[in-house]
C-alpha cells in the first residue's frame, strides 16, 4: 500500500 | 469505481434528496437533527477541501459540490426558513462531545501530518459519529416519520456499501485505507438497531417506534 494522499473516494 | 461505490454514492446522494424533499414538501424539519446536519457540514466542508487542490475525475468533483452545497441548504432551512418547525427541544445532543475528540484522534492518529490530511481524517472520524444526534433525537421523542426512517435508511446504507467497496478494492486493486475502513465499521455498526427497526417494522408498514 502506498501512503498516498491523494483520495479518489468520496 | 465499482458497484459498491457507485451504488453506496447513490444511496447517500437518495437519502440527502429523500431529506430535502421531505422538508420542502411537508414545510417542516419536525424530526430532523439540525446538530447531525451541521456536522454534516463540517464533515463535507473539512473532507473536499482537495477540490482546490487535486483533481480526480468530474464524477468526483460534481458530488463533492452537490454533497457540500445540500449540506448548506439543509442547515439554512432549518435554521432560517422553516426555524419554527425544527424540534429544538429535543435536539439537545452537545456535538462538542463529538468534534472534540475526533479532532484530538485525527491530531494523533493520520497518514500524514499536513493541514489537508488531518482535515480529511477529522472528517471521516467525525462523519463516523455524526448520526448521533440524530439517533439521539429519535430515541428521546420515541419514534420517527416513515420519510426520516427511508432517510436514515439510504444514509446508513452507503457506508455499508462502501465496505463492501472496500473488500472488493482490497482484493482488486490492493488498495485499502485503513482509517477510512475503521471509521467505516464504526459509521455502519452505529446505524445496526436502527436497520433491525426499519426491517422489522417501517418495512412492513408500521411506524418506527422504541420500544417503552
Amino acid at each position: 500500500q502506498t501512503l498516498e494522499t491523494t483520495h479518489d473516494e468520496l | 469505481m465499482n458497484i459498491f461505490r457507485l451504488l453506496g454514492d447513490l444511496s447517500h446522494l437518495v437519502a440527502i434528496i429523500i431529506l430535502l424533499l421531505k422538508i420542502w414538501k411537508t414545510r417542516s424539519c419536525a424530526g430532523i437533527s439540525g446538530k447531525s446536519q451541521i456536522l454534516f457540514a463540517i464533515v463535507y466542508t473539512t473532507r473536499y477541501l482537495d477540490l482546490l487542490t487535486t483533481y480526480v475525475s468530474a464524477y468526483n468533483t460534481f458530488m463533492k459540490i452537490i454533497f457540500i452545497a445540500t449540506s448548506y441548504v439543509t442547515v439554512f432551512l432549518m435554521y432560517v426558513k422553516f426555524k419554527a418547525t425544527y424540534d429544538h427541544n429535543h435536539d439537545t445532543f452537545r456535538i462538542e462531545f463529538l468534534i472534540l475528540p475526533t479532532s484530538v484522534l485525527a491530531l494523533l492518529i493520520n497518514n500524514e501530518f499536513t493541514i489537508v490530511e488531518v482535515l480529511w481524517t477529522f472528517s471521516i472520524y467525525l462523519e463516523s459519529v455524526a448520526i448521533l444526534p440524530q439517533l439521539f433525537l429519535v430515541s428521546k421523542t420515541g419514534e420517527a416519520e416513515s420519510i426520516t426512517s427511508h432517510y436514515l435508511f439510504a444514509l446508513g446504507s452507503y457506508r455499508g456499501l462502501y465496505l463492501l467497496n472496500w473488500v472488493y478494492r482490497y482484493y482488486a486493486e490492493d488498495h485499502y485505507d485503513l482509517i477510512a475502513i475503521v471509521a467505516g465499521l464504526v459509521q455502519t455498526i452505529l446505524y445496526c438497531d436502527f436497520f433491525y427497526l426499519y426491517i422489522t417494522k417501517v418495512l412492513k408498514g408500521k411506524k418506527l417506534q422504541l420500544p417503552a
